[in-house]
């Protein structure tokens, strides 16, 4: 990708995750997810889209229009919510431990 | 639907964290994000914009699409239960570039997971190239192509390095049925101080707010819209009737555009340049050529000049050309517009200089006498293999 990108995507590949939603007494429920960014590392704060945040809402989407609501506290979500952040090797391990000789994507069985 | 979720890579495939638990802090918005979203796509007239990220023929309940529009401008912040090895690094994962620091036209990228959790092994940290293709406020357009699940990913720039512009709020975008393949997105800054915001009324989260990212770079003054690189000031809006499509000026009363934009010759038509000041000017089509022509091109002369727009030097050798058509998918109805036949200004420009040199239409006309092999590319046909006549 040229060298313009090094450092972009040095910090895009650290700084990227998924976030997954789902229900804590419902699993076969499935889950919602969605792509995140990692804001700070200590503790781990993450920004991610609030699509996968509705089906949760105890006010429905309806809160999310309602007139001057820019945000809602956290426990705008029922009880049940769980949710899972999961990142790439390069964003947890910062210093040296890189396995030599291991190529960083191959065709895992998925 | 049918995809399944992926478990984390075998031992011996990318070494994935395992999922860590999180909480959610607090769900924010940008208000100038929604209220610019509200102006753009939110009028009866811009009723046939949708940005679900399923395809307009999918099924999705209309509750279900409701629900995904309320919640395009809003985002949330979560924070991972402690634990997490990451929280042995230091420092601010990532820089933010200021609203403004990011000229229309600069490179982006964007990194998002397709599909979400479903194949993290595969799809985690997808990287995808564009530029910053439009902006109003903090809204802003990437032409990087962006999948169903990378709603949230990072958008950085080349300049200054590294540094996070925007998040993706919907990467899909369908107008009249057609993908539109710009990808929506809300500028990191703004959204990060409507996080300050938000933190400093939750006590018991307040301290939070100190950990968030600076930005970085200085903006290049507001608002975004500029005068841009020199070359965009040469493409106006050309309007005729309810047809509007694009045009490039290539003198100050000369315009080229489409036959299918501006298809009847001696029709008036309204030419809208923004660059360097917002201006209408009225044209006659001079010249359009015939249905069957593969070259989609017709040719304004405008009534007034157009002032102090930079005209454009063709090239003397060709890899670029003006688009003629998109491509469309006519079983889905999805166009896409990075699919395109493009007409190399050299098979035009002899003609154009002519007839702005002498007002001689001769050359242009050649253009409905086209060789069989361009017809056949047009169409996207195989070309006809020669059939051998029969010796009876």
């Amino acid at each position: 990708m040229g060298r313009q990108w090094g450092p972009s995507m040095r910090a895009a590949e650290q700084a990227g995750c998924v976030v997954s939603a789902s229900r804590a007494e419902q699993p076969e429920e499935g889950l919602w997810s969605c792509s995140g960014v990692i804001l700070s590392r200590n503790p781990v704060l993450v920004l991610c889209h609030g699509g996968i945040f509705t089906p949760f809402l105890r006010g429905g989407s309806g809160a999310l229009t309602a007139a001057g609501a820019t945000f809602l506290p956290g426990d705008s979500c029922g009880d049940d919510l769980r949710l899972h952040v999961q990142w790439g090797p390069t964003a947890a391990s910062v210093a040296g431990r890189k396995e030599p000789g291991r190529p960083g994507l191959c065709t895992p069985r998925c | 639907a049918g995809l399944e979720p992926c478990k984390a890579a075998q031992p011996h495939g990318r070494l994935l964290q395992p999922p860590h638990a999180a909480e959610l802090l607090l769900l924010l918005s940008c208000p100038a994000f929604r209220a610019h979203f509200a102006r753009l796509f939110g009028s009866e007239a811009a009723e046939q914009w949708r940005f679900a990220s399923a395809a307009p023929d999918e099924e999705v309940s209309g509750e279900e699409e409701e629900d995904q529009l309320r919640a395009l401008g809003w985002f949330a912040l979560l924070r991972v239960r402690p634990g997490a090895e990451a929280e042995a690094a230091c420092g601010p994962a990532v820089t933010v570039a200021p609203l403004g620091a990011v000229a229309k036209g600069a490179p982006l990228l964007a990194c998002g997971s397709p599909f979400g959790a479903f194949c993290p092994d595969i799809f985690l940290n997808t990287l995808s190239r564009g530029v910053l293709s439009n902006t109003a406020g903090p809204l802003l357009l990437t032409d990087a192509r962006c999948l169903p699940g990378t709603e949230g990913g990072g958008v950085f720039a080349a300049r200054p390095a590294g540094a996070l512009v925007a998040l993706v709020a919907a990467p899909l975008c369908w107008k009249a049925r057609e993908w539109v393949g710009l990808t929506l997105l809300c500028a990191a800054a703004p959204l990060l101080r409507a996080a300050r915001d938000a933190l400093a009324h939750l006590p018991d989260v307040a301290a939070l707010a100190a950990l968030l990212p600076p930005e970085v770079g200085t903006p290049r003054g507001l608002p975004l819209r500029g005068p841009g690189p020199p070359w965009a000031a040469a493409a106006v809006l050309v309007e005729f009737g309810s047809v509007w499509g694009s045009g490039v000026a290539m003198a100050p009363r000369l315009v080229v555009t489409c036959r299918h934009v501006a298809p009847r010759e001696m029709a008036k038509v309204l030419v809208h340049s923004a660059n360097p000041k917002s201006v209408a000017i009225w044209g006659c089509v001079v010249f359009a050529t015939q249905e069957t022509s593969p070259y989609d091109i017709a040719v304004v002369s405008l009534e007034e000049d157009l002032e102090g727009v930079p005209m454009p030097r063709p090239a003397e050798y060709f890899h670029e050309g003006i688009v003629a058509s998109n491509t469309r998918d006519n079983n889905t109805g999805a166009t896409y517009p990075h699919l395109n036949f493009s007409i190399p200004i050299t098979v035009l420009q002899p003609a154009l200089q002519r007839y702005h040199q002498t007002g001689d239409l001769g050359g242009l006309r050649e253009l409905d006498r086209t060789t069989e092999p361009v017809r056949v590319v047009w169409r996207l046909q195989r070309p006809l293999p020669a059939i051998p006549r029969s010796k009876l």
